[in-house]
Parts: structure tokens; C-alpha cells; sequence
């Protein structure tokens, strides 16, 4: 699976992600990728992408949880992808990227690693395969 | 406040001893590589809707990742991707399942939010799209590697249905081994993949795991 995440200099957030699914899946088999509010979801709060164990984060409904709990709880990103990924997701089950319209950047996952990379306009820039 | 912008290439079950040096740098550059494009992106002015398509379009066009060239295979050795796409400032969106000869799956979901009523198209109904906008397509063996033939067929082989739990499907084709669901209902681990070279010829380390 693959996805991306932005929030442009106009605050407005979009997520993306694209995936041929599983090896030896079902013929007809959906995962989370196309699933809005599961694999991807954006808002004027957030944008987020997942990748992982896809049953499971259909049943978590996790892209849409996080913006969720920025909307109704007012947590920052961080708190709120890690909400999702550590005490909703399984652990081992796969983790997510996600910006925030202020424009914070989160890279959660609870699996050995995840290939990721993030940038910010004020210079951060980060790219890793592990914790 | 300013612009940000994240990318991932699928997680995992990716032990640091899974992955050679060489598939590690691979893995390594091409995310450098799209970052800076999308980051250029962002800065000359884009939408964030335009910068996650085309970087997901970058990451879908490299074989290294589980999407468009490079996409896994279902149990019948054919190529069903799926792509979505939201726009965080309207809150549509578009999404695609089932598609076997789209070189791009996420420009199409997103014409599925900009020239349809719906959200979501699948299968014969989303090619049947594609063609009708004339977006790039291909015959489904543009989109498979040796490496997803040889993975699929050790998976016949022994007779496994896999459970999306590692990394094979959402990482780099690293090989390895990975959480399975027998045949019989009963769980197993470490059903050895880590043999011979990945499509685009990086060295896969034994014992690695992916999905």
C-alpha cells in the first residue's frame, strides 16, 4: 500500500492512497485503501492515509477516528493518531500517516516498521523505515 | 503554520535484518526522491489535493511498492488494485476498486469525485469508466513482477490463505515469512517467502518478512 498526505499553504488538507491489496486475496476482495474514513479520510481538520492489516482498520474505521477525535474531542494530531493506532488498532496490525491543517505531521504505526517520509515548510524533514 | 506533507509505502512485520542494503537504499532514495517532488510541489503553490495525486502517482509508476506496477496478486494470479482520494476542503471524494489494467488508479478515483455524482466504482463499472475517460491503460501483465508470481505461487503451493497482518503486500518486495490462516481454519507462522531476487532485482535478505 501506498499513500500521501498534505496540507497545502492555504490550510487545506487531502489524503490519498492506492494498493493492489493482499497476496492470494479472495478475487473480490476490498480492504481499507478505498474505503473512505477507513484508509483515507480528509477534513478542514486533518488528512489521513493508512496502511496495514486492512480488515482490521475497516473495523477501527481508523482514518476517519483520528479526524474524529480532532473535530468533537479537540485533541492535537499526535495524540490523536496515537489514540487510534495504540489503543483502538491491534497491535501489529499496521499504522498511518496524517497532517493537521496547522500543519503538524504524525507517522504512527505499531508494526516493526513502516517506509515513510514527511516534510514541513519550515525545514523538518524526516525518512525512515523504523521506530 | 505552513505547508506539510507525509508519505508512507505500507508497514509492516520489516525486522532491520529483513532487508538488504541494497533494497534498504532503494527504499530509501525513491522516498527522498518523491518527498522532494511533492515538497516542490507545495511550494510552487499547489493544492494539497494535486500534490497527494501526484505523489501517489510516483509511488504507483515504482515496482518497489505494493501499487500499480509492482501490485500483488489475488488467488487466480490476477491484478485487482484499489486507490481513494479526499479533498480535506469539500470533503468529496472518489474511490476505485477492482481494477486490473488502470496504470494509475488514484487519477481515476479522483475523477470519480470530480465527473461523477458517486463516490465509489468498482470492478467492470470502474473500467468501463476508465476507458470512457481515456486515462492510461494497460494489459494486466504490465502490472505484474516475477517476484508476485513466485509469492503467490508459494502461497498455492502450500495451500495458505494469508491474513493482512505483515508486511509482504505493504512494503517493498522484501520477502520473508509471515503470519498465515491454514486452509483448515488454524493459524501458522513464518511460512518461508525469502528466496531469490525481487522484481526489480534487489537482493532479498533470508529470512525477511513481508506480508
Amino acid at each position: 500500500t501506498v499513500g500521501c498526505v498534505a496540507v497545502d499553504i492555504n490550510g487545506h488538507c487531502a489524503a490519498a492512497t492506492s494498493t493492489g491489496g493482499l497476496v492470494n486475496k479472495m478475487v473480490g476482495r476490498i480492504g481499507d485503501t478505498p474505503l473512505i474514513g477507513a484508509g483515507t479520510y480528509a477534513n478542514e481538520f486533518c488528512a489521513v492515509s493508512t496502511t496495514g492489516k486492512g480488515e482490521e482498520i475497516i473495523r477501527c474505521l481508523c482514518a476517519k477516528e483520528v479526524a474524529s477525535l480532532m473535530e468533537y474531542k479537540y485533541l492535537p494530531l499526535k495524540e490523536a493518531t496515537d489514540t487510534v493506532i495504540w489503543k483502538k488498532l491491534g497491535e501489529g496490525n499496521g499504522g498511518l500517516i496524517a497532517v493537521s491543517s496547522t500543519g503538524e505531521v504524525a507517522m504512527t504505526f505499531n508494526t516493526l516498521g513502516m517506509f515513510r517520509a514527511c516534510a514541513t515548510e519550515d525545514g523538518h524533514r524526516q525518512i525512515g523505515i523504523w521506530k | 503554520m505552513g505547508w506539510a506533507l507525509a508519505l508512507h509505502g505500507g508497514a509492516g512485520r520489516i525486522s532491520k535484518s529483513s532487508i538488504s542494503p541494497a533494497a534498504r537504499e532503494a527504499s530509501e532514495t525513491v522516498l527522498q526522491e518523491f518527498l522532494d517532488a511533492g515538497c516542490a510541489a507545495l511550494s510552487e503553490g499547489k493544492s494539497a489535493l494535486d500534490v497527494v495525486e501526484l505523489v501517489v502517482r510516483l509511488l504507483e509508476n515504482c515496482p518497489l511498492f505494493n501499487a500499480g506496477v509492482g501490485a500483488v496478486l489475488t488467488q487466480r494470479g490476477t491484478v485487482e488494485m484499489e486507490a481513494s482520494i479526499m479533498d480535506g476542503a469539500t470533503r468529496k471524494s472518489g474511490a476505485v476498486s477492482g481494477v486490473s489494467t488502470v496504470v494509475n488508479p488514484i487519477s481515476l478515483a479522483r475523477l470519480v469525485m470530480e465527473k461523477t455524482p458517486h463516490v465509489y466504482l468498482a470492478f467492470e463499472g470502474a473500467e468501463a469508466f476508465a476507458k470512457d475517460q481515456g486515462v492510461e491503460t494497460r494489459d494486466e501483465s504490465y502490472f505484474i513482477t516475477p517476484g508476485n508470481k513466485e509469492r503467490l505461487a508459494k502461497a498455492l503451493e502450500a495451500g495458505l490463505v494469508l491474513l493482512d497482518h505483515s508486511v509482504s503486500t505493504d512494503g517493498p518486495e522484501h520477502g520473508g515469512s509471515r503470519e498465515v490462516l491454514q486452509a483448515d481454519g488454524h493459524s501458522g507462522r513464518d511460512y518461508p517467502y525469502a528466496n531469490g531476487h525481487a522484481a526489480n532485482g534487489h537482493p532479498i535478505a533470508a529470512g525477511a518478512e513481508f506480508e
